[in-house]
């Protein structure tokens, strides 16, 4: 464990406390994708099912039920407790474009052929993208609500700081996982363009609106 | 097989 990975960590845990203390308070899912969050339970259930097999820490334990537990909440809660504020009209990404070539390409690049590992694989691909019915939600409406764009940039944090994570890990242990790396460094790429506008307008005190 | 990274981080 160095410095980065538990801040990436703790950048993750805040975006979901972000994300549950936003439903609760405004009493609604507007603005949020149910989508992206059934594709983040889909993540972390495949990820996770090593918590059957394999103990790594108490840490990691912890988190890892954690993370399903509260993406299990976050559903549940989108879907009944706050269902009449959720647009579907407007959540309208085809996640079959995703999750199918996830899965074709977990079966092709993976360091094993075992399920568990293709199922791993097809975890650290799926999140890479997961954010995309979220992104595609809040360009079609151009703007998005402050507290939804302090999730996103805790959420995207949380990946960044997997990089220098990975740069720690490869002169200290001399590690080095691919897959999870091009993965990661994908994801936050797709955070970028959100990133430059969560700086230059919502940190400045304005509201988060795309240019028409 | 040591070529497979340790599935070790969230």
């Amino acid at each position: 464990m160095n410095i980065f990975r538990l801040l990436g960590d703790l950048a993750h845990l805040a975006s979901i406390f972000i994300l549950v203390h936003k439903m609760h308070t405004t009493r609604s899912c507007r603005g949020i994708s149910f989508k992206t969050q059934a594709l983040y339970v889909l993540v972390f259930l495949t990820r996770y099912i090593d918590l059957l097999y394999t103990w790594i820490s108490l840490y990691n334990f912890v988190m890892k039920v954690f993370f399903i537990s509260s993406s299990g909440y976050i559903l549940y809660l989108m879907k009944y407790r706050f269902r009449p504020t959720h647009d579907p009209s407007l959540d309208t990404f085809k996640v079959e474009y995703l999750v199918g070539p996830c899965f074709v390409l977990a079966l092709i690049f993976n360091y094993r052929f075992e399920v568990t590992e293709i199922l791993w694989t097809f975890s650290i691909y799926l999140e890479a993208v997961a954010i995309f019915p979220q992104l595609f939600m809040m360009q079609r409406t151009g703007e998005a609500e402050t507290i939804t764009t302090h999730y996103l940039a805790a959420l995207g944090a949380y990946r960044a700081l997997y990089i220098p994570n990975w740069i720690y890990r490869y002169f200290t242990e001399g590690t080095v996982d691919p897959i999870a790396v091009v993965a990661g460094i994908v994801q936050t790429g797709l955070y970028l363009d959100f990133f430059y506008v969560y700086v230059t307008k919502v940190l400045q005190g304005q509201k988060f609106e795309l240019p028409a | 097989d040591g070529t497979q990274p340790a599935h070790d981080e969230l």
